[in-house]
Formats: C-alpha cells, sequence, structure tokens
C-alpha cells in the first residue's frame, strides 16, 4: 500500500 | 475536526490549497494564508489544516479542481456573508 501511495503525483496549488 | 466560519471582511479568501482526489494528499490542505485576506482576518485557520468540508459539502473523492472551484464559489455567492470550513490537523484521509 505504501508503495503505491508514493506512486500518486504531487498536486497543483491554488490562490484562493 | 474544527468547524471555522470565515467572513467574508475581505474582498479574496486569501488561502492557497494543494490536494484532492488520486493525488499524495487526498484532501485539499492549506499551504498559505495571505495576510489581508478573509482567512487571515478571521484567525482561525492554520497552514497545514486539512479541509474536510466547505459549507456541509464533503470534499472527500473530489480533485483538486473541483475542490477548489467548491471553495470559490462558497466565497463569490452572496447567499451568505460566511463560508463555514471543517478543517482537522490530521491528514485524516492517509
Amino acid at each position: 500500500v505504501r508503495e503505491k501511495r508514493l506512486t500518486l503525483p504531487p498536486s497543483e496549488i491554488t490562490m484562493l | 475536526s474544527t468547524l471555522v466560519r470565515v467572513a467574508k471582511s475581505a474582498s479574496t479568501l486569501g488561502i492557497a490549497i494543494e490536494g484532492g482526489a488520486n493525488t499524495r494528499q487526498p484532501l485539499p490542505r492549506i499551504v498559505t494564508i495571505q495576510r489581508g485576506g478573509s482567512a487571515h482576518n478571521c484567525g482561525q485557520l492554520r497552514v497545514g489544516q486539512v479541509i474536510l468540508e466547505v459549507n456541509g459539502v464533503s470534499l472527500r473523492g473530489r480533485e483538486h479542481r473541483d475542490a477548489a472551484r467548491i471553495i470559490a464559489e462558497a466565497f463569490k455567492t452572496k447567499e451568505r456573508d460566511h463560508v463555514d470550513f471543517l478543517v482537522t490537523e490530521f491528514n485524516v484521509a492517509l
């Protein structure tokens, strides 16, 4: 499970 | 988790968020609070908090842009003079 998480992409950042 | 009511005291909300479904950060996390924005004026939101709900709408399972849109619309609507955030210090989805 941990390895799968690490394959998730980083998120963009949005200013609101 | 904590319910924080942010009054629309400035023309901007003034937070930056990262995260959303299918990213390393599954729920939006506050990464910046801009001085002079409504969120900063409120004094109860903190960098690092994770946003669980906005005006009672869950952000779980929503991708980044969808979550950002929900927050932006909650701030823009004239139906309310505030935005209610349910936040937590912990990354509950991890």
